[in-house]
């Protein structure tokens, strides 16, 4: 068990990694995409990381599969490794572009934002 | 990992930290490599070279984007939209026909179209054709001029408009159904042609196209006429198509032996 802060309450180092959504810019120009992508310039995309450790929390959405992996790494860490922190629910974002013949393309693509993370 | 980029000296440091310390390694895909690659070209001095060419997007598109991507933002999908056609791309095409200056009064006008880039795998759901008509001074015409679209090799009609002649002191654009050309071409559309005509009134009387502001003398990119094709993808997208055919299109730019020749050594790949 995590030592308790003097709140009384504990609050160890993983619960603090503990697999949740975390901010990620992404940058068109500095991918070198600026030459085909017209806008956005860039946009939130969001990731995934922490560790999905027992007992999963209702909110990560834990596969019956990653409940079990998660209850055997519990009980012997060096048999199975912790399920995996993962995008969960992505959602589209609009892409004004140049195709290769340098016609203005409209495109949404799916699955560009990361909305929710869970353990998979 | 070993990437085809030659990186500059000048590039920034992190490109070269990313290219070294890349976790996908081994197991990469070519195209994984290449995209990755390209990244770092565009990112150095190669990219200056390579995208030359600056496409002036087209104001509707802009326009297209814009509304699209602040709907997306209240968390409606674009593609309910009626205007959008339920489709997931917008393509458009700038028209590069030209009008006959020996031809006057300008009868017929060709509007030609290079769709090469549009994908077979992508269902179409919808295609118009957007001319720009020029404001002119008053009332061209003493009734009402109907203006038809036909393929270049058909009398088929594809769509038509009634102008009224009041419609002639103010500029606008024409939008024309143009879907069932798709149809007709369905095996062979890498171009596609299309003829206007305006008749006066019921009559067979062809009127002169200048007269309705359509002539294209003088026109300024944003007006052009545009092709705008709606597609849907049939299967989930992902951003590596796009970047394989700029890959390619990069390399077909680069193969191209330069006219002058003046010395110039064709650029050395590092494997």
């Amino acid at each position: 068990t995590a030592p308790s802060n003097r709140h009384g309450k504990r609050h160890g180092k993983k619960s603090k990694y503990r697999c949740s959504k975390k901010a990620l810019h992404v940058n068109f120009k500095e991918l070198g995409w600026d030459d085909w992508i017209i806008a956005p310039l860039g946009y939130e995309a969001y990731h995934c990381e922490g560790v999905c450790d027992f007992p999963l929390r209702s909110h990560l959405e834990p596969t019956n599969h990653a409940i079990i992996q998660t209850l055997m790494n519990s009980m012997d860490p060096n048999s199975t490794p912790p399920s995996c922190c993962v995008p969960t629910k992505l959602s589209p974002i609009s892409i004004l572009f140049t195709d290769s013949g340098n016609n203005v393309v409209y495109k949404q693509y799916e699955e560009m934002v990361v909305e929710q993370c869970g353990c998979r | 990992f070993q990437s085809a980029a030659i990186i500059s000296p000048t590039a920034p440091k992190r490109n070269r930290e990313t290219r070294i310390s890349h976790p996908y390694g081994q197991r990469s895909s070519k195209l994984f490599k290449d995209i990755i690659a390209s990244s770092h070209l565009a990112a150095g001095h190669h990219k200056e070279e390579v995208s030359k060419e600056t496409v002036v997007p087209h104001e509707y598109m802009l326009s297209i984007y814009r509304t699209y991507s602040a709907a997306e933002k209240l968390g409606l999908n674009a593609s309910f939209f009626r205007s959008s056609k339920s489709a997931n791309t917008i393509t458009s095409f700038v028209d590069k026909g030209t009008d006959n200056l020996l031809h006057s009064p300008l009868r017929r006008q060709k509007y030609l179209f290079d769709v090469s880039t549009l994908s077979e795998k992508e269902e179409l759901v919808g295609a118009e054709l957007r001319i720009f008509r020029k404001a002119l001074g008053g009332p061209q015409s003493a009734g009402p001029v109907h203006i038809q679209l036909y393929p270049c090799r058909s009398d088929t009609l594809l769509d038509s408009r009634s102008l009224d002649p009041l419609d002639s002191t103010k500029a606008g654009w024409e939008v024309l159904d143009v879907w069932d050309a798709f149809h007709a071409q369905h095996q062979q559309r890498s171009q596609l042609c299309f003829q206007l005509r305006a008749t006066l009134g019921k009559s067979d009387a062809e009127v002169d196209l200048r007269r309705l502001g359509l002539d294209r003398s003088g026109r300024g990119q944003q007006e052009k006429a545009i092709l705008v094709v709606y597609t849907r993808s049939k299967k989930r997208e992902n951003l590596f198509n796009e970047m394989k055919e700029k890959i390619k299109s990069r390399r077909s730019a680069e193969e191209k032996p330069t006219k002058e020749g003046k010395g110039e050594k064709p650029r050395r790949r590092r494997r």
